[in-house]
C-alpha cells in the first residue's frame, strides 16, 4: 500500500513514505515477522543550484547547470536512493523449517541527486 | 501466482511461495537475532552487514533451524549401559545451489536442567556417529558404516548441549550423501564396572528421559544476493 504523507510540502528530492504490508500481498501465512516494513522511495526535483542537503554527485551539479542553460536538451539529474539499510525476515519454508533471512538495501534512508 | 508476486519472490531469493503445513514454534535463537536487528536505531541499521551473522561470527545471510526427522532405535537386545540410541536426520535439500554453507550447530535439548536424585552424581557418556552406510533393514550397521564424531562425558544435564557440525554438514552437501547421524547416551561404565541389573539401569537412565529433541542450526551465504550488492557498492 502506497500512502505518502509528505511531512513538508517540498518537491525537492527526498525519501517518500512507502509502507509494504506482507498481508496485502497475501503472504501472512508463511511470513512470521515482520508483518510489513517501511521501504520508502525517492521522489522530487534536483533544481539548479543543487544545495548540500541534496546529497548530489559532482556530475549532478554539472548536469543541473547544463539543464538550467538548455532545459530542452539536458534533463535534470535523477533523484535516487543514496543510503539504504537491510531488513530481516523470519518465515517458514516449504519443509516447515523456520528461516531467518537478511536482505540488504531494502529500506531507503536517504535520497540524492 | 501473479507475475508481480513471482518476481517479488524471486527478488527475495525464493523460487516458490512457501506453504507451511504444520508450523513449529520459532526457535528462540532466531527470534533473539531477529529482535536484536529490528531494535537497532535506524541510524545504525545501514552499518549492519546483512551478509554476516555477527552472533556466530561467520559469513551468511540465511539462518535455518532444521527439526530432526530421525527416530529412536530399539534393536531388541539390551545394550550395555545404553540409555538412549537415536537416529538424527536433517533434510538439507532445501538449501539452494547458490548457497554456501558456513556453519552448522547441533543442539541436543533436555526439558530441564534439574538433577534427578536417583542419578545424583551419575556420569553419562555421549557418542555421536556419522552414518556412512545404511544396512538393509534401515538400521545402522553397528561398528562399520559409521564414524565416531563426538565422544564426551557429562555429569550434569544442562538445558542443551551444542556441537559444531560444520564439517559434517559440508560433507553432506559436497558429496550429496546425507545418511544422518546416530546419537547414543549411556551410563558411564567407569573402569570395568559391570552393567547394573536392568531395573538398576532403568533408574540410572531416568534423568535422560528428560531428553527433549535435537535441531540443527545452519548458516548459509547466498552468493547471488551478497556478492552482487557488494560489487555494486
Amino acid at each position: 500500500s502506497a500512502h505518502s504523507t509528505p511531512v513538508t510540502p517540498s518537491n525537492l528530492c527526498k525519501p517518500r513514505r512507502l509502507y509494504i504490508s506482507f498481508s496485502d500481498v497475501g503472504w501472512e501465512n508463511w511470513i512470521i515477522a515482520p508483518q510489513g516494513y517501511l521501504a520508502n522511495y525517492c521522489l522530487g526535483e534536483c533544481p539548479f543550484p543543487l544545495t548540500a542537503e541534496l546529497n548530489s554527485t559532482n556530475h549532478a551539479i554539472l548536469q543541473t547547470m547544463v539543464h538550467s542553460l538548455d532545459p530542452e536538451g539536458t534533463p535534470q539529474p535523477c533523484c535516487v536512493p543514496v543510503r539504504l539499510s537491510p531488513i530481516s525476515i523470519l518465515y517458514y519454508d516449504n519443509n516447515d523449517n523456520v528461516v531467518l533471512r537478511h536482505y540488504e538495501d531494502m529500506v531507503v534512508d536517504e535520497c540524492g541527486c | 501466482l501473479s507475475l508481480q508476486e513471482s518476481l517479488l519472490l524471486k527478488s527475495l531469493g525464493l523460487s516458490t511461495k512457501p506453504n507451511p503445513k504444520s508450523p513449529v514454534p520459532v526457535p528462540s535463537v532466531l527470534w533473539r537475532i531477529f529482535q536484536k536487528r529490528k531494535m537497532l536505531p535506524s541510524t545504525d541499521k545501514d552499518l549492519v552487514d546483512a551478509c554476516r551473522v555477527e552472533e556466530f561470527n561467520v559469513p551468511g545471510n540465511i539462518i535455518r533451524v532444521f527439526t530432526d526427522q530421525g527416530h529412536f532405535i530399539h534393536d531388541g537386545q539390551p545394550q550395555r549401559l545404553l540409555c538412549l540410541q537415536k537416529r538424527l536426520y536433517f533434510n538439507l535439500s532445501v538449501l539452494e545451489e547458490g548457497e554456501r554453507l558456513t556453519m552448522a550447530q547441533l543442539e541436543i535439548k533436555f526439558s530441564h536442567n534439574s538433577y534427578h536424585t536417583s542419578s545424583q552424581g551419575q556420569v553419562f557418556e555421549l557418542r555421536l556417529y556419522q552414518t556412512s552406510q545404511m544396512s538393509l533393514r534401515g538400521m545402522p550397521s553397528h561398528e562399520h558404516g559409521r564414524k565416531l564424531l563426538v565422544e564426551q562425558s557429562f555429569a550434569q544435564l544442562h538445558k542443551s548441549l551444542l556441537f559444531n557440525l560444520s564439517g559434517v554438514a559440508k560433507d553432506w552437501r559436497t558429496y550429496s550423501r546425507n545418511l544422518g547421524l546416530i546419537l547414543e547416551i549411556s551410563v558411564s561404565g567407569g573402569d570395568g564396572a559391570s552393567a547394573p541389573e536392568h531395573g538398576g539401569l532403568q533408574s540410572l537412565c531416568t534423568s535422560i528421559d528428560s531428553f527433549l529433541d535435537t535441531s540443527l542450526l545452519v548458516v548459509t551465504l547466498s552468493q547471488k544476493q551478497c556478492k552482487a550488492s557488494r560489487m555494486r557498492r
